[in-house]
């Protein structure tokens, strides 16, 4: 159904951006293999003293759009 | 503040730097300016001392530069990625680059490049991220009046743990 299919676009894109963000600067090479994309977003909410949910929301999200430095925040 | 894993840092207090290509954004003589006042950042509260080198090897060598580069971490186009830092070492070791898909200016809020140089040289003497979030360190570009830019305490500590505070 064309508007169910739009949304799942966009979600799919959304999910594609975080794990792209984490890759980069939370990457897998510094931190157990186990680890889910949840315990990742945890990780950032950590580092930047947001409310740790696991989950993209608002606030996680209003940061990854931020302008910063390429450097990941998780050394490797 | 925060050091990369194994606290890489440079074995000697005079280093020397080069700068291999202009930003078209600014006029040269900025850009060099906006460099050596992002070092000073540094040497004022450490014993380091910067030279700036033509035409021959530099322990941090600074270039423009866009998408793939050559060091495997491309650049990604207009926000997000400004810049980055390789920490202290041989090669590519300490060397500063900055995405010339930025808009960089010298003093108005669009990405300003000595706030963005002193935090990548900060990376280029070994310090990480820091999650402080007033620190000069810390990840996201904020913008603040170069002209009363102070150094926070959290920087001037990892970076005199590092190498010690400059002798009065």
């Amino acid at each position: 159904f064309p508007a169910q299919l739009q949304q799942e676009s966009q979600s799919n894109t959304a999910f594609e951006n975080v794990k792209a963000y984490l890759d980069k600067f939370y990457p897998v090479s510094a931190q157990p293999k186990s680890l889910s994309l949840e315990d990742r977003i945890k990780e950032m909410q950590r580092f930047f003293h947001l409310t740790i949910t696991g989950k993209l929301d608002a606030e996680t999200e209003e940061i990854m759009k931020q302008p910063r430095c390429g450097v990941p925040d998780i050394a490797g | 503040y925060n050091t990369f894993p194994g606290n890489p840092r440079w074995k000697k207090t005079h280093l020397t730097y080069k700068i291999v290509n202009y930003t078209p954004d600014l006029p040269q003589k900025k850009v060099d300016d906006a460099i050596r006042r992002a070092f000073m950042v540094w040497s004022d509260v450490t014993p380091l001392k910067f030279q700036r080198v033509f035409n021959r090897h530099a322990d941090i060598v600074i270039a423009f530069a866009r998408r793939e580069h050559g060091d495997g971490y491309p650049f990604d186009g207009r926000g997000n990625t400004l810049a980055h830092a390789f920490a202290p070492g041989e090669g590519l070791g300490g060397d500063a680059h900055f995405d010339d898909d930025e808009r960089w200016s010298e003093y108005n809020k669009e990405v300003n490049l000595f706030l963005v140089a002193a935090h990548e040289f900060g990376h280029s003497l070994g310090l990480a991220h820091s999650n402080v979030r007033h620190a000069l360190m810390y990840p996201i570009y904020k913008y603040v009046n170069p002209a009363s830019f102070r150094l926070s305490e959290d920087d001037k500590r990892g970076i005199q743990k590092l190498y010690g505070r400059k002798s009065s």
